[in-house]
């Protein structure tokens, strides 16, 4: 673990007020190798280590901590602040009550999209609202099929249309929602490449019949260096309001976390952490932090 | 720039990032670009076209692996497992591998052993509706080991040439999930067994794990921890038709000693590609 590598090079406690040019970059090269180990993009890690040169730099290390506590609880700091602090916390506390809120998942391929939406409409359920699931992927075999047996699964209701394209099927959804009071709404896109200039122009003309209140980019928790590019592009095509990282629950580091959030500037707001409807929760950086720093 | 400046710093420091960018992971792409430093000055290269060759034949070789297994065998039932973390695009393999064999005027058989995930029974016998394959299911949440077993059983009685397991997705930090995958993986031996004969010469085994081109360092635990719950013949790479190109496969094939047999090249049945090295490592520098 990254703080446990600080530790054997930085050793132990010492009466020297600052660390020394020395010790300060062979520290900043493992928090390098360890942010691209943990998928971190390279751009990001390398500015975060830039900015962590000039705090350690002016850094006094502390009576009580060895230089390399000190490090890591500077490192914990950036990581914090770069990833919003507790706003995934409290935009998690959002109330959708009172108004009609249709909301978008998006994302590539298999990214746990169709299952982020279930976990949802579960949160929703739970606190007191009448969501409706919307599955608008026509092209995977079984993807309705998909949703309407979570949607047994969970007790919410599945909207089953008969429109033949994603943006009829959206505009059917749409007014039986309104009819028939259900909020929030969770349209299920079908997985597209982002540079798949055909499928992304669909998802503008969804987003233009939804009028979503939440465009949710949901990304796999392991994705390397694309991780950027790919929000990036999501991003541009429809304004997201925030990324649900899938699959947290295997050993990886997350950096997409990192990369994502700096480089987009759109908020991580949840991650999921199984593949059951409960498995999901509000993005907290600060376990984030500590994950990465082992 | 041509000429001795061409492979200068400037150089170096870009083909490093470049390999980064590709997932090739910190390790290896330091590990790369010194090779190349030491081999360019010792066999004094200077063109940054030749350095490319040397580097593409490296990376070539870094993919080789002693005695790859052949995906099929002749006299032999061959039984072919799709294993891997969620959403990699098993199913979706197994139909375009199912699609490969009959085109050869193999018969094929596949097993849903699946049980668990939403829908998941019913989007594998859609593929096998479309592709023209029979697919064998149990209940649902029903052993997965059990329709293996049924599956082998009734394709050794019909005479079939191979069975494709279709697997749940599952996370390999999930130990009790990867001892049903070592479960599944002894199904097949133990029909055989069953009937008083040899499963090593009656089965061709092949176990098969299918990654996504977009993931990045996780790939590596995922082959070291797969592996320990079954032998792996083979690594898939899925979604190679993306952005992302997938140089976690190098690391992966050093540590985990198994050859890539297929790319997955799109969402449709034919969107497979045979493994080749050479390209691949062409690609990855472009
Ligand atoms: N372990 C784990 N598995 C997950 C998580 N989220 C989704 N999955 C699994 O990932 C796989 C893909 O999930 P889907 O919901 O089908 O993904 P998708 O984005 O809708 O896929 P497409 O519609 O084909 O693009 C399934 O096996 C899910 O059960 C998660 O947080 N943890
Ligand atoms: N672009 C692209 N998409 C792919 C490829 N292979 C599979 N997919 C898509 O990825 C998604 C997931 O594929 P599946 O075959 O359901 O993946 P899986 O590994 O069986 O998923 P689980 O069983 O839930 O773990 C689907 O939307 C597929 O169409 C590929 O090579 N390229
Ligand atoms: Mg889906
Ligand atoms: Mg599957």
């Amino acid at each position: 673990a990254l703080s446990d590598r600080l530790q054997k090079i930085l050793g132990g406690f010492r009466s020297r007020a600052r660390l020394n040019a020395a010790e300060i970059e062979s520290g900043l090269r493992e928090i390098r190798i360890a942010l691209l180990e943990a998928d971190v993009n390279l751009k990001v890690a390398r500015g975060f280590v830039t900015r962590l040169k000039d705090k350690l730099a002016s850094e006094t290390v502390g009576r009580a901590l060895t230089p390399a506590q000190t490090i890591v609880k500077l490192v914990h700091e950036e990581m914090v602040n770069v990833l919003g602090g507790d706003e995934a916390a409290q935009l998690a506390a959002t109330s959708y009550a009172g108004r009609f809120s249709p909301m978008m998942l998006i994302g590539l391929q298999g990214s746990g999209k169709t299952t982020t939406a279930g976990k949802l409409a579960l949160r929703f359920r739970n606190e007191g609202q009448r969501p409706l699931l919307v599955a608008l992927d026509l092209k995977r075999p079984a993807a309705v099929e998909q949703v309407s047996i979570i949607a047994g699964e969970i007790g919410v209701a599945a909207h089953s249309g008969t429109a033949t394209t994603p943006v009829d099927l959206a505009r059917e959804a749409l007014s039986y929602a309104r009819k028939e009071g259900f909020s929030p709404v969770l349209f299920d896109t079908a997985g597209r490449l982002q540079i798949d200039t055909e499928l992304m122009d669909e998802l503008t003309a969804i987003r233009q019949v939804v009028e979503p209140v939440e465009v949710f980019l949901v990304a796999d928790a392991m994705t390397g260096q694309e991780a950027v590019n790919i929000a990036q592009a999501f991003n541009e095509k429809v304004a997201l309001t925030g990324v649900i990282l899938s699959k947290f629950d295997s050993d990886t580091r997350g950096g997409a976390a990192l990369s994502i959030r700096e480089t987009v500037g759109v908020p991580i707001r949840f991650v999921g952490t199984g593949e059951r409807p409960d498995e999901i929760e509000p993005f907290y950086p600060e376990r984030w932090a500590s994950w990465i720093l082992g | 720039a041509t000429g001795e400046a061409e492979l200068g710093e400037e150089y170096y420091s870009e083909l490093h990032d470049a390999l980064i960018l590709a997932d090739i992971g910190a390790a290896l792409a330091e590990k790369t670009v010194s090779w190349l430093r030491t081999t360019s000055s010792e066999q004094g290269v200077s063109s940054s076209e030749v350095a490319r060759q040397l580097l593409k034949q490296r990376l070539t070789e870094m993919l080789a692996t002693e005695e790859p297994k052949p995906l099929f065998a002749d006299e032999r039932l061959n039984v072919i497992l799709f294993a891997g973390v969620n959403g990699t695009g098993k199913t979706t393999m197994l139909a375009k591998i199912a699609r490969l064999l009959l085109d050869e005027n193999l018969s094929v058989v596949a097993a849903a052993a699946d049980t668990f995930r939403a829908a998941a029974v019913e989007q594998l016998s859609i593929w096998g509706q479309r592709v023209g394959f029979p697919v064998i299911t149990g209940a649902q949440g029903a052993d997965p080991a059990s329709v293996v077993y049924n599956t082998v059983e009734h394709a050794l009685a019909q005479g079939k040439h191979a069975v494709l397991i279709d697997t749940a997705g599952r996370m390999q930090t999930k130990t009790a999930l990867m001892d049903e995958l070592s479960k599944i993986g002894r199904a097949a031996r133990k029909v055989v067994e069953k009937r008083g004969e040899d499963p090593d010469e009656k089965l061709h085994e092949v176990n098969l794990l299918v990654l996504d081109a977009t993931t990045g360092q996780n790939a590596i635990s995922q082959a070291k921890l797969f592996s320990e719950a079954i032998a792996l013949h083979g690594l898939v790479l899925n979604k190679i038709d993306g952005t992302a190109k997938g140089g976690v496969i190098f690391p992966v094939v050093a540590t985990a000693q198994v050859p890539v047999m297929f790319l997955g090249v799109g969402e449709d049945v034919d969107d497979i590609v045979e493994f080749d090295a050479a390209e691949f490592a062409s690609a990855l520098l472009d």
